[in-house]
């Protein structure tokens, strides 16, 4: 139907939610309506739009939703920005895991929710914030998208982690959701002038290549490029609950975010 | 007995493996007794160091030390660098908190089986790096220690966990280790230059300042200045197995690091 994105990444603090966001907010500023959902029991996507993250017994969010997927995503997301609605998260997310794990359909409660929105109520694009880990929470996310991003830095330490997500991706791609596959890596807090972050990026390049003619679900994944340079202004932001466009439009941080979404919408509209 | 540091952070990536390993090496370095422990899945510092992380039949580590501490700190353990002993991380430590789940015990192993060691066996300085999260991981290096120091970036998004962070040092000082306080923050990858960043140093400045007449964990706490300079060679050093000092000894990165280890160790003889 649309294009579904889950930004994962297990390793923490690798640039998911800067790209959620920014990345959201710039498809839905091209005219593109747009879903963004925060997974994440930090509630940071949440937080970065200027949105309450959910209290008990507040404006249901992506835990009542995971609770009981029947309340519909339309009673569970805000219009955070003109095209851009957001299912927000709220800690109560951490307690996800243990409710439904005797739930024999715990994997696919986001999906079961997705599928009931009525076509006409659809956004074209919808993006994922995924938390820091491999649990329930991130496997609701890869059981309801076509498509997996890979938000990371280039660093050698950043490389030790994407043997097991993809790992990850390809057990829920062999079970419960064929389609799923990797589109690619997108750099963040990139210094492209090192030499450090080009020989990372190039290991990266040779891992992709690797896999073009197996039957691997990141066979025809690739490295974005250009990737997001480091830009203060881009941890700036959340500390006003703003976009990096309504804070500082000019900022290289916005340029960076706006030419991905670009990229991200012509890819779509080009199939 | 010794200064023992439990460096804590439940966010990713912010700098817990990199202090580690740099820190222990720096204050080895200057003449000090040291043991490192990784408790992280990851194995990071394990890797950092340039050692094998631990496969299973493999010589013991922090997986077999936590399920049966009275296999002993010395068997658990290599000598990485000259006055420097590490505890080696195994990716089998993350299946301890279900293996642990029903023993009665299993948030004080580590403590029990460093009280074990011998007095002329002691290391005077203990590290020990935890992986990003608040489980029975951490919560053992918490009951093992008598001070946690909080790796951190100046950045509004990380100030969010800090509260967290603080209410379950407050739950283990209250209940398994009485002694235990935080002696303060290590800014990462600091950009001392940008406001955001003085804003961020200054808010938590003005934290700590507000705890100084409670009874709160944190009242003798501040931020450790200056902070760790962004140095690409700190990201390099890992793929190499190298500390700092031996892989670029005259950089940024490896003053930084020397000048914390120093304060680290006066601080102790002053007293
Ligand atoms: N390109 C960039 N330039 C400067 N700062 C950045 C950039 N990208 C992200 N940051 C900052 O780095 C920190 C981590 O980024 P972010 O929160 O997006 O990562 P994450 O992967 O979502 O983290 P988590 O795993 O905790 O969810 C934040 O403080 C963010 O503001
Ligand atoms: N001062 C610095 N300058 C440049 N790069 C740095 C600096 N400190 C850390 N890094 C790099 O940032 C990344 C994250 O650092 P590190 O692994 O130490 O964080 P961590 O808190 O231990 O992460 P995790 O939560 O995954 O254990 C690593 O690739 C590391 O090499
Ligand atoms: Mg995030
Ligand atoms: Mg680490």
């Amino acid at each position: 139907h649309g294009r579904g994105i889950a930004l994962m990444n297990q390793k923490g603090g690798v640039g998911k939610t800067t790209t959620a966001v920014n990345l959201a907010a710039g498809i839905a500023r091209l005219g593109r309506s747009t879903l963004l959902i925060d997974l994440d029991p930090q509630a940071h996507a949440t937080l970065h739009l200027g949105v309450e993250a959910g209290a008990r017994g507040g404006s249901p969010g992506a835990y009542e939703l995971l609770l009981d997927p029947s309340i519909g995503v339309g009673a569970a997301s805000v219009e955070a920005r003109e095209r851009l609605r957001l299912v927000p998260a709220q800690t109560d997310l951490a307690a996800i895991e243990s409710e439904l794990v005797s739930a024999p359909d715990r994997l696919t409660r986001l999906r079961a929710a997705l599928a009931a929105v009525p076509e006409p109520e659809r956004a074209e694009f919808m993006i994922i914030d995924c938390p820091p880990s491999l649990g329930t929470l991130t496997l609701n996310a890869l059981a309801a998208v076509r498509e997996v991003m890979v938000p990371m830095q280039a660093q050698f330490l950043a490389l030790q982690g994407l043997g097991k997500l993809m790992e990850t991706v390809s057990i829920v791609g062999r079970g419960a959701n064929p389609q799923l596959h990797v589109t690619g890596v997108i750099l963040c807090n990139h210094d492209a002038g090192t030499t450090h972050a080009r020989e990372v990026v190039a290991d990266l390049d040779a891992f992709f290549e690797q896999a073009r003619s197996t039957d691997r679900p990141w066979r025809a994944a690739r490295v974005y490029r250009p990737g997001v340079r480091r830009n203060v202004k881009l941890a700036e932001a959340p500390s006003f609950g703003r976009t990096i466009y309504e804070y500082a439009p000019g900022c290289p941080g916005a340029a960076d975010y706006e030419a991905l979404a670009r990229a991200i919408v012509a890819e779509w509209d080009a199939l």
